[in-house]
């Protein structure tokens, strides 16, 4: 059921719902396009209509083959979400039952992604069965964790890495979001919530902090508008890829 | 069963986790106190050990009376919690079972809090059950709703302002947490996630806005030491009380 014209797929979890997990995954889809490489976001997180939200995606392309395409964004990123099967795909639906797991599992063996480099799954928050069960359906090269400084826990990046270890897949580090922010007037670096705890987490967990994100209003503009792919920030993208 | 030594209840509830409900209870206290009004917490919040922790209580005082007596902070702030009862207060214990509804009303009925002007209750985070069974046991005079912005949403507002007004308890109004900060080196304030929306959510649902709190570093570092009796913004503490 390998999909042979996938490169490698990353999972994107997170400790609980609001630490910008679906931002955070979209940044990294931005982060690969950037350096030439075909990317893909496969949006699992039934919580919220996110992933289409933020590339203001209305939904599917008509097939020009035997099989579904995913939809694509202005950046050139292939999107597929139960979300864009709906009339309105921003409208927030509460999607349950038996099926839901399987559509999800199909979007991987079922769609026609084309060539990609990457594929990266935003996972449903937490570290319950939903996540748990993407991963065990979807064959997941690698794991990260994104949390946020005062949400970053102990008790967090265990979990994850039990769940990862269990799974045998490679937990590749920790994208610690909202983490700092660089004054619009001086342009000072302020860290929120004192020095990251990340840097002391990779050593009892061998957890490596893969990047730490500052709070950007730019990040909230073009989220709120529908717009991520005029996300510009090259510092930032260059730290998440 | 009303405690006549005790003036007004306020209770402190949030949507959800996280959003600082325990430390703004815990600079409620403070505020009160620096106005010259006695102030108490009765901790409900049995999600974790916050509020001996925050202000470092040990454990309750030998009773001199025929009831028990609550803790009392260097400031003066008379604390009762279930974590209090334990050997280390600090450390996180799971209290469930038919019990812990009754213990934390008996520290409304039956803990002797001499005479205090305001009552703030920290409620268990949430609107579900566990809050809206502590307002039903203990008299409350008015909720206050603690939202940090990226967290504040219509729908958060909307299910406490139907759960205070099924309980006939004024909703006094919001409280936006670590909305903003000002740069260290130049001063500036700096709106996190963009402009409050609690303007908005005042027309809308007669919420008011109650107070606006910045991220501060003070906040962080005395909470973690278990020293918050020693935070002085005065400027903070003002616009709470
Ligand atoms: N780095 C950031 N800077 C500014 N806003 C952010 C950032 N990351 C996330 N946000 C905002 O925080 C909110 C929650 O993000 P979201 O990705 O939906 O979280 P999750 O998927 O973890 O529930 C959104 O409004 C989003 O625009
Ligand atoms: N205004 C603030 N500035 C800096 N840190 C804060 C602020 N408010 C809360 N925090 C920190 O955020 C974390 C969560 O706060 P807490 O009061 O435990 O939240 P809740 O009771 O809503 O779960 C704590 O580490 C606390 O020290
Ligand atoms: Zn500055």
């Amino acid at each position: 059921m390998a999909n042979e014209n996938i490169g490698r797929i990353v999972a994107v979890g997170s400790g609980k719902g609001g630490v910008g997990k679906s931002t955070v995954t979209a940044l990294l889809a931005l982060a690969a396009a950037r350096q030439g490489l075909k990317a893909g976001i496969l949006d699992a997180d039934i919580t919220g209509p996110s992933i289409p939200k933020l590339f203001g995606l209305e939904g599917l392309p008509a097939p020009t083959g035997d099989r579904p395409e995913p939809a694509v964004t202005k950046a050139g990123i292939r999107v597929m979400s139960i979300n864009l099967l709906l009339d309105d795909p921003t409208k927030p639906v509460v999607w349950r039952g038996p099926m839901v797991g399987s559509v999800i599992t199909q979007f991987y063996t079922d769609i026609d992604w084309g060539k990609l480099d990457y594929l990266f799954i935003d996972l449903p928050p937490g570290t319950s069965d939903a996540p748990l069960s993407v991963m065990q359906s979807i064959p997941v090269d690698g794991f990260l964790l994104v949390t946020s400084p005062q949400e970053l826990s102990v008790l967090v990046v265990e979990k994850a890495a039990a769940m990862t270890k269990m799974l045998e897949v490679p937990l590749l580090g920790l994208v610690e979001n909202m983490a700092w922010l660089k004054c619009p007037d001086c342009g000072k670096r302020i860290d929120l919530f004192g020095k990251s705890h990340a840097g002391t987490l990779e050593s009892s967990y061998g957890a490596p902090l893969w990047a730490t994100l500052p709070v950007e209003p730019e990040v909230t503009a073009l989220a709120d508008a529908g717009k991520m792919d005029r996300y510009a920030d090259h510092e930032v993208l260059d730290t998440l890829f």
